[in-house]
């Protein structure tokens, strides 16, 4: 199966 | 002090009913550059960002660097009340907790105003890297539109993959499986109907179209629409806002466990 990642996996916090 | 003047305010409210489902509050940040927006739905899979640069306003004050929490459910209620050919001014004063958006008939024989009250927003501002995208598919956006559309009747997930031979839009449900190939399409009569495909290298990525379809809601402000694609990166679905900017909607990919 899939499972949904997130965009802060892929984005930091500024 | 803040007074932004956009002759086409019809841009505006395309700009909210694109973005109200997605994205409940969000603040508005106000500087010499342009009105921006950068937010992310509540289960942080998707984030929206927004750019009107300030050259597209007929009158662009910011005195200084502004962010403005709204309620955009709340905000849409107020744009709807403006007409399609109206002029909008979204005017603040510092320190104020209200915005008021001012509305102008075309021929001046009516004038409005709504203010809205302003709410404090804890948001998290996230710094989006510049990526080399393994490929960027520019398509009419009424046809992506479609797809997504056609896809979600048949299942909840899409693959999107590019290859030489295309773009591939598959899905598969309880009922079947579907799949749409589209292909680079140049020779057409207007370049807002041509599909474009660049490719660096293939690329297969799954999203949920759930999501995919509430982008498409910004297929008003734009005839075309640009899907970039990179290996386990965001997919960006930007709509460019003529002459003044762009909405961006990043959806994170699902991943095999």
């Amino acid at each position: 199966g899939s499972k949904q990642s997130t965009i802060t996996k892929f984005f930091g916090k500024f | 002090m803040l007074e932004l003047r956009l002759v086409q305010g019809s841009l505006l409210k395309k700009v909210l009913e694109a973005t109200k489902d997605l994205v409940t509050d969000a603040n508005f940040d106000c500087s010499a550059t342009g009105f921006s927006l950068q937010a992310m739905d509540s289960s942080h899979v998707a984030l929206v960002a927004l750019l009107l640069r300030s050259e597209g306003f007929e009158h662009y004050r910011c005195d200084r660097n502004i962010s403005m929490g709204m309620n955009l459910n709340n905000m849409s209620k107020m744009l709807k009340c403006a007409g399609n050919d109206d002029i909008i001014t979204i005017k603040g004063d510092d320190g104020s907790d209200t915005v008021t958006f001012m509305f102008e008939s075309p021929n001046q024989d009516k004038i409005s105003d709504f203010e809205m009250k302003l709410m404090d927003i804890d948001s998290e501002h996230l710094g989006i890297p510049e990526a080399e995208y393994h490929a960027i598919v520019k398509m009419p956006s009424s046809e992506f539109q479609r797809i997504c559309k056609d896809l979600s009747s048949i299942g909840d997930t899409v693959v999107i993959s590019v290859t030489k031979e295309g773009v591939k839009f598959s899905t598969r449900g309880d009922i079947g499986t579907a799949n749409i190939v589209c292909r680079q399409n140049k020779t057409v009569d207007k370049p807002e109907e041509a599909t474009i495909i660049e490719m660096n290298e293939p690329v297969s990525l799954t999203f949920a179209l759930r999501y995919l379809n509430s982008f498409t809601k910004a297929t008003p402000l734009s005839e075309s629409v640009t899907v970039s694609l990179s290996s386990e990166l965001p997919v960006v679905v930007e709509y460019k806002i003529a002459d003044m900017g762009y909405i961006r909607f990043y959806l994170a990919p699902k991943i095999e466990d």
